[in-house]
């Protein structure tokens, strides 16, 4: 996936 | 990891525990939109598909088994244990409705055009607007319980949480945005102002949530 940071988000 | 985004989460882990209290103490799903719940589980299937691709923490790990794994249940207390309790001809909001334009909002925005890339931007998308359904219930009935309230407050303070929580990261995340994310998340959090103005008002001042004929 991406590393956008919404990614690492819930 | 930021107070902010810890607090969200707490927030968000609360506003479910809250709903499942809600449902064991009154023997009862009245007042909970079926709908918005089984969106819920739509939100977490189609975001957590990279569960086990792509590892980010134990923290992120457990959360995410657990929105998934509770929301699950709340289905099911809803439609087996809890049933007789539960009134379809109230939670009418039309949820096609939804899934399309998000679905299509998907397809025209994502960061990588892969199945699972579109579907992250589509369960983002879904859950700006997930909660509709419940916010058209308490509208058609007029009232809620206090506990559904404070479930419903609980949710849209996590949502209003991630907001400073992304400003942060802008600021020590060398400039880093997610515009997908930020843009339906102020959506997200703009849909809950309304309740927010008689949660205030009105619940955490003794009274019982009831809106204006």
């Amino acid at each position: 996936s991406t590393d956008s940071v919404g990614h690492d988000e819930l | 990891m930021n107070i902010f985004r810890l607090l969200g989460d707490l927030s968000h882990l609360a506003s479910i525990l809250i709903l499942l209290h809600k449902i064991q103490t009154t023997r009862s799903c009245r007042g909970i939109s079926f709908k918005t719940q089984a969106l819920y589980v739509t939100v977490f299937v189609t975001r957590y598909l990279d569960i086990f691709t792509d590892w980010v923490s134990l923290y992120n790990f457990t959360m995410k088994i657990f929105f998934i794994a509770s929301t699950c249940y709340i289905l099911y207390l809803m439609k087996m244990k809890y049933r007789p309790t539960h009134d379809p001809s109230i939670d009418t909001f039309r949820v096609e409705y939804l899934l399309g334009p998000c679905a299509l909002l998907a397809l025209l925005f994502h960061y990588r055009f892969t199945v699972l890339e579109v579907l992250w931007s589509f369960s983002i998308f879904l859950e700006s607007v997930a909660i509709l359904p419940q916010l058209f219930m308490l509208q058609r009935t007029g009232e809620a319980e206090t506990i559904t309230t404070h479930y419903l407050a609980a949710l849209g303070a996590y949502r209003a949480l991630y907001i400073p929580n992304w400003i942060y990261r802008y600021f020590t995340e060398s400039g880093q945005i997610d515009p997908i994310a930020v843009t339906a998340g102020l959506v997200q959090t703009a849909l809950y102002l309304d309740f927010f103005y008689v949660y205030f008002t009105k619940v955490l001042q003794g009274q019982k949530f009831e809106l204006p004929a």
